[in-house]
């Protein structure tokens, strides 16, 4: 038997969000540790990183470890039934082919369940070295969606390039060119507005904008979002879900023609 | 500007 409960359904629909643009299909291994869930999109250019714990749902219960195959869109479309002040309840029996999915009212006076087709997937779960980032990048998540859309409008790739004096994100494009220069803040006090980079070496590294966009969907999970580079490396986007867990993604770098 | 690479070249299966 399995059931998850979360008082702010709202948390779980803005993690659906975050990742359906990104996959069609995902499993969502769930453990006594909790619920984990990770996928390349079809390019096998980019990997979402779900960790979600066990102790942050308000109940929890996973008495054999399961593994749920589910259509992202059709999972979507469940919750877009939910109310945005609404618990949800996760339920699945052991070996179940279905999952279902309850949602209640504040003062639960409307409750409706919708029980969903499982899928059985081919998943292949990937090794993720340990990596000794060369920089460290910390800022809000909404100044790093802002700069991403901007900069898209003139290019297909951006370059990220950390010094200890700041982060850099340029495109270039048919139009020209385009720079956005961030400083490391000195306002320690409002940590959620700071700019904080942790640089052991210089690094430049290209992106595709689509992904990276793609990415910036898990802004409302987050105020901040920690972006983790190394030379010849993916590139790290993580997002900490406050007391649940954290949304990660995994991008493939663009190297020189 | 630049090739796409694919993350199987960085992340092997398990």
């Amino acid at each position: 038997m399995f059931e998850a409960r979360l008082v702010n359904s709202a948390t779980f629909k803005k993690i659906l969000d975050a990742i359906k643009d990104l996959l069609d299909q995902a499993s969502f291994d769930c453990s006594e540790s909790g619920i984990q869930l990770q996928a390349m999109d079809n390019s096998h250019v980019s990997l979402v990183s779900l960790n979600l714990k066990s102790d942050g749902f308000d109940k929890y219960r996973c008495d054999r470890s399961l593994t749920m195959g589910m259509n992202l869109a059709s999972l979507s479309k469940v919750f877009r039934c939910s109310g945005s002040d609404d618990t949800v309840t996760i339920k699945a029996q052991d070996d179940a082919d279905t999952v279902t999915f309850m949602f209640e009212s504040k003062k639960q006076e409307k409750i409706s369940d919708y029980e969903m087709k499982l899928m059985n997937l081919d998943q292949e779960h990937l090794g993720i070295p340990e990596t000794e980032f060369s920089c460290i990048i910390k800022m809000p998540s909404a100044e790093f969606a802002r700069i991403v859309r901007d900069l898209s409008q003139f290019g297909e790739s951006i370059v990220i390039s950390c010094t200890k004096e700041g982060v850099k994100f340029s495109t270039q494009g048919d139009i020209g060119t385009g720079n956005v220069k961030l400083a490391q803040t000195n306002n320690f006090d409002k940590e959620e507005e700071s700019v904080i980079i942790d640089m052991q070496e210089p690094v430049s590294l290209t992106f595709a904008c689509q992904y990276l966009n793609l990415f910036t969907k898990a802004t409302p999970l987050s105020n901040q979002v920690t972006l983790s580079m190394c030379d010849n490396v993916p590139l790290v986007v993580e997002y900490q879900i406050p007391d649940l867990g954290h949304l990660c993604y995994y991008l493939a770098p663009k190297i020189e023609e | 500007a630049g090739n796409q690479t694919s993350l199987k070249n960085f992340f092997k299966p398990k």
